[in-house]
């Protein structure tokens, strides 16, 4: 008697948009921009390519005179481009895309990008138009739809044209939004990029026709961040299974080293004698039962090396205290940088700034959050810095006054950001990742403590 | 030089499973009961059928003998079972159920059952066992696993006996769980559960062979909740598109009564009129602009009727108050049962409950959360609810002292929950639920705090 049907993925995210940051016209806007903007920084990046991103938004039809209204969100880079064969599918089809590997990236779900294209064409019917170059001579410009249902692209039009040098992409969408509502939010998202991304130029130009502009203050670029092998306290059942399809090695000794982090010839000796199993056996000889004893003894051998953080790309302290004294101007700061750590197999490294005092800080502690160097700036209650900063740290312990002006700022760098949602809002509380912010706050902390007593008892000897 | 690919949407939850609730092998353990169990819950009151729901958890290896470890979780419930042309997709197939309309229930996303089996698979390896019955005659047991890279099903075994009159559906899972640490919780979700369903026979067996049993106090039921029509106001140009497309109506005048919650045919032709469009097109004839200005018109016409609550199955004050009665033993409380609203065309009903005094309240505000009759244990922070009692509500105003022992129960019940995640933890700030519930919190806060100073005048009189 019920009836039965499946849906899509995009009909699974056009339903249920909300999950994905495309809850209502202002927060859409917002959400618009952070995708196509992380997409082009994540370009750029990857080939070490200082970024130059532009973006503007227009109101799109002289009719709508007040928000919510159609606003034109337009986003350009010096990036990479997309081939071409790959064009249509990279932003008209939902979980497709090229950050499905061990590697940091501000993306991950495969999505983001195409989600603001079905936002805009569900709120405009309007296609998005895409134009991109990946050398310079030739120019691809599709206009497209998505299939919503069917999950796939919809080509309306493709041509090919002179790209005169220019390498880069640009995507020009019409969606329904809320500029009123969401502007202090978006000049924020901007600002705050440009503090942990000083060797790039971002520009952003809002409805009204003004300019900001956050140019470049350096121009050596972090190195790009490097894929990775998966770690073996990482591992489940289905993982090792695809991976023993994958593999070509014929030997479970030769297997080991080859696609797990960190796993020399001696300590994948060592471990099959742990595991009970002969180190010359073919891995796709492995029966069901012993793939999962392969699995769980991998989880309680404790002679693998923890995962390295070479892959990563954090800001480094230069970089992090540029940003810091260029936006907060305090009186006092200090960084630090945390030592690689790993959650579930995944390395992270953990960089925090505590500032106090100067003209720009008010009272009170505000907390800036970034993750592979996304500005969060949703949920704050629900993240895992927030439950750090209010339930685990006694602030009294270190002398700081009730009213301070307290800045924290928190960057976590990882090969997989657990967020909670799809919408990449906050993160959560996995207990390594907490220790981890626990420890920086804490060492920030003593420093601020120190400083403040020294200039307490400075102005004391002044005083007499 | 960027490679591409596409993955399954069982895929992308398995990559993400924390999204959908199953972080660790305590809170997967939670998940995976929850989601049975809900399955259960709503297949049985769609029949109205008074559930008899029965789950077990019981350590699988003898061998492992301290958490987190595998258990297998069994949950039998007697509803109206699966048919047998559905049962393989409808467990191993994500975004695939029944559902996908506009009705009430605890499930929506089509992937709750499935997610449970997938990280059993993954831990234990062991494949899922169902056995369902929809007639009492034939019973259909299938042995599957996911194959989780395809999103489809794969069938180990597959046997049909006798069902010896019984219906109903059994599902056997193997999972890896930390009964230590969700113990609570479990426990929790169960007697939470049981307070609202007091038709309902509930029994949940733990590792130690402990029968917590939750026995039903009423034989009558609520009558299930009715699939209902879209409302105009929540109408997006996909949607429209959509309908259109499998619209048998041959005229608009035909096409919104026929199809759309609460449009009669004079509130049609004065509707078509504002949109300036002819009541006798064709609607299979409307060009893509004349549809985009049909759904923004219908966003601006002010004379649709609002959407009716009739297919909603709230509480009721007789349900919610038995509950209460017997959960919290209170020394006072009061409900109240908002009238019906909506959010973005969406229906839904409030109702809440305030508690006080009594032996079993502590002191402060707890909050017992529900959404379509279903326990919220997790995220009470990032709740719509919390926000309202922390943020919105003035107690002072009321005169309740600042210790007193407080519950307030919500209950909200809708077409569409607007969770913010996949793992159904909280409900997103909807300014229309807001509206509501601050509005009933209001309303108990009145009564409770009329009672609190009648209860003091009269004891002012007794010791004079
Ligand atoms: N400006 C761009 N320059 C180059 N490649 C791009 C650009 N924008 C998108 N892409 C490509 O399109 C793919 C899909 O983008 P999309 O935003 O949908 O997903 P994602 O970035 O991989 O993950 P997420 O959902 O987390 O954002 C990207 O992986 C990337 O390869
Ligand atoms: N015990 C059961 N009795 C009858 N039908 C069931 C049972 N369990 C699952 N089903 C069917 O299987 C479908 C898929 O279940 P699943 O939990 O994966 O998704 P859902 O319940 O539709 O949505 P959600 O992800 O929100 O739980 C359901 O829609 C229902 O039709
Ligand atoms: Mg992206
Ligand atoms: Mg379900």
């Amino acid at each position: 008697k019920e009836t039965f049907s499946e849906i899509s993925p995009s009909d699974f995210f056009y339903r249920n948009r909300d999950l994905a940051g495309f809850t209502n016209p202002s927060r859409a806007l917002y959400s618009t921009v952070r995708e196509l903007v992380e997409n082009s920084l994540d370009a750029c990046e990857i080939e070490r390519i200082p970024p130059e991103i532009y973006t503007r938004i227009t109101p799109f039809d002289p009719s709508e005179n007040e928000d919510p209204r159609k606003y034109l969100v337009r986003v350009q880079d010096n990036g990479p481009g997309v081939a071409p064969d790959y064009i249509a599918e990279a932003f008209g089809k939902v979980l497709y895309g090229s950050k499905y590997k061990l590697r940091q990236s501000r993306g991950m779900f495969g999505l983001g990008g195409t989600m603001a294209i079905l936002y805009g064409q569900i709120t405009s019917n309007k296609p998005v138009k895409i134009q991109t170059s990946t050398d310079g001579i030739k120019k691809y410009s599709l206009t497209l739809m998505i299939d919503i249902e069917k999950n796939k692209p919809i080509i309306l039009d493709k041509k090919v044209d002179d790209a005169r040098k220019i390498k880069g992409t640009v995507v020009e969408v019409v969606v329904e939004g809320d500029y009123l509502r969401s502007s202090q939010k978006i000049q924020e998202y901007f600002k705050q990029t440009a503090l942990v991304v000083p060797y790039a130029n971002i520009t952003f130009v809002d409805p009204m026709g003004r300019i900001y502009n956050y140019l470049m203050t350096t121009q050596e670029m972090p190195p790009p961040p490097k894929e990775t092998l998966p770690h073996p306290y990482g591992i489940d059942v289905e993982f090792m299974r695809r991976m023993i399809r994958q593999s070509k090695e014929l030997t479970l000794s030769k297997f080991m080293p080859k696609r797990f982090h960190r796993v020399g010839a001696k300590t994948a000796i060592k471990f099959l004698q742990f595991a009970g199993l002969d180190p010359n056996r073919d891995p796709k000889s492995l029966t069901d039962e012993e793939i999962v004893n392969l699995v769980s003894s991998m989880h309680k051998f404790e002679e693998f090396l923890p995962p390295d953080a070479n892959c990563l790309s954090p800001l480094g302290e230069k970089i992090f205290s540029a940003g810091i004294i260029k936006e907060l101007a305090p009186e006092f700061f200090t960084v630090v940088v945390r030592p690689p750590s790993a959650y579930s197999g995944f390395p992270f490294i953990v960089e925090l700034a505590l500032a106090y005092g100067g003209r720009q800080l008010d009272k009170g502690i505000k907390l800036y959050r970034y993750a592979n160097r996304i500005p969060l700036l949703y949920d704050e209650a629900s993240d895992v810095a927030w439950k750090v900063i209010n339930e685990e740290i006694d602030w009294k312990r270190y002398k700081i006054p009730l009213e301070a002006p307290i800045a924290v700022v928190v960057n976590i760098s990882s090969t997989r950001i657990p967020y909670k949602t799809v919408g990449k809002e906050y993160i959560a509380d996995r207990p390594e990742i907490e220790r981890e912010l626990k420890n920086a706050l804490r060492e920030t902390l003593r420093k601020l403590s120190a400083y403040l007593s020294r200039r307490t008892s400075e102005e004391h000897e002044k005083r007499k």
